[in-house]
Formats: C-alpha cells, structure tokens, sequence
C-alpha cells in the first residue's frame, strides 16, 4: 500500500515481535 | 453523487459497520479451533480480558465525552471487539501459512498481544468517528480528546507494545481505507519519534540488555 512502509522482513511476523517463535 | 467531506466522512462509518456486519463480537468457529490447538486454551481468559478492558474503556470514554454518552462508549467498544476478533483470526491464518504451525498457545496466551490488538482494533473505530467529528467541523467537541494516543492510557499500554501489532495489523486487515492506513502510520512515527521513548518504556531496558549482549550480537557496523 503506498499508505505505508512495510519494515518486516519476510522471515518476521507477529510471533517474533512478541517472542512467541 | 458528490462526495462531501461530511459524506465521505459517513462514508467511511458505514464503511467500517459495514465491514464488520459479518464480524461477530465473540471468537468465530475458526478462532475456537485454534483456541483448542493450543497447548494451554485461551478461550477463557480472552473472554475475561475483553470483558474487563470493556468496562475500562467504557468508564473511560463516559468520563471523557460525559456520562450520557456511556451507550455511545459501548457501542465503539463492540464494534472495536469485532474488529478485533476479524484481525486475529486473519492474523492467525497467515502466521499459520508462514510458519506451518497450528499451536499459538504462546502467543494467544500472552496478554500484551491481546491487549494490544484490542487497542489497535479500537484506534481505528476511535479515528473514523472522531474524523468524521472533525469533518463536521467542531474541532472543539470532546471526541477529539480520544484521538491517539488516548486509547494507551485507557489500557495503560506501552506505545511500544501498541507498535508492535500495527504493520500485522494493516497486512491483516485489507478492507482498511487508505486514509486509516495512512493514520496509522501516523501513531508508528508518533511512538517512535516520541511517545516510546517516555521514562518508563520498556524500550530502554530491551536497549541496555542489547548493549550487555555485547560486539558480538551487533547487527550492523556503524558504518552501515
């Protein structure tokens, strides 16, 4: 989306920012 | 026909509600299922959390707006509820694509997600009424008290948990218009330019600890 800058990298999710991988 | 600010304002109400009209306030037979794959379920506690952050929200949102508006606060909340629900179950569904995995008991049973994804999910039902408050031209009303970052004092939440869940929020969500992607965006710069860096956030201790891990843990040069 041009709206936004996408930072996570495609081995990063929702799981690893809240140390759950 | 033309489209009015306040229009386009309505618009995006009814858009949201609209959105949501399939999206219930309780976990969906899919989320239930994911509940059951965890090794401990979070159905309980879930439930619990939403219930107890409602009252919160409620009480806060009577005190801010005045309390004959307390039906108003409960309504925003249901709708941020279902929301809410929508973006996890979506979430879930691409975490389980990405990882191959159906056990999320650490996640779903970690409190701070929830809480976060809650206060995201309400941000966003917060913003598309406040703006159309704003379209209608009384800045001066009460609701432009709740705009961001109210909703993490109501939660006593950390703007850097609340950062956390943005990007997989708006990567979850698709039926986001760009305006609240674009609001969104706006809180990030927010807590990054200012609001993470308050006395208290957790952001210096995850900084000191990385400092203690020393050389060897550092990403990048400083050249880089």
């Amino acid at each position: 989306s041009p709206d936004y800058h996408f930072g996570l990298e495609e081995h990063e999710g929702i799981s690893e920012l809240f140390d759950c991988d | 026909p033309p489209q009015t600010p306040i229009r386009a304002a309505m618009y995006s109400i009814q858009q949201l509600r609209g959105e949501l009209t399939s999206a219930s306030d309780q976990p969906s037979g899919n989320l239930i299922v994911y509940f059951k794959n965890c090794t401990v379920d979070p159905s309980e506690e879930i439930t619990k959390r939403v219930e107890q952050l409602g009252q919160i929200f409620c009480q806060k949102f009577a005190e801010a707006v005045g309390q004959r508006c307390e039906g108003l606060g409960k309504e925003r909340f249901t709708l941020g509820v279902q929301l809410y629900y929508k973006v996890m179950e979506s979430m879930l569904k691409s975490e389980e694509k990405r990882l191959s995995v159906q056990n999320f008991s650490k996640l779903l049973n970690n409190a701070t997600f929830h809480t976060s994804l809650l206060a995201c999910a309400l941000e966003v039902v917060m913003a598309t009424y406040v703006g159309n408050s704003l379209k209608n031209g009384n800045e001066n009303g009460n609701e432009t008290d709740l705009c961001f970052p109210w909703i993490l004092d109501v939660f006593q939440l950390y703007a850097f948990d609340f950062y956390k869940v943005i990007e997989s929020f708006i990567k979850a969500e698709p039926t986001l218009k760009h305006n609240m992607i674009e609001h969104l965006g706006r809180c990030e710069q927010q807590i990054m330019e200012s609001i993470a860096w308050k006395a208290d956030s957790p952001l210096f201790e995850l900084l000191r600890q990385s400092r203690e891990e020393g050389p060897g843990e550092q990403a990048e040069p400083p050249a880089t």
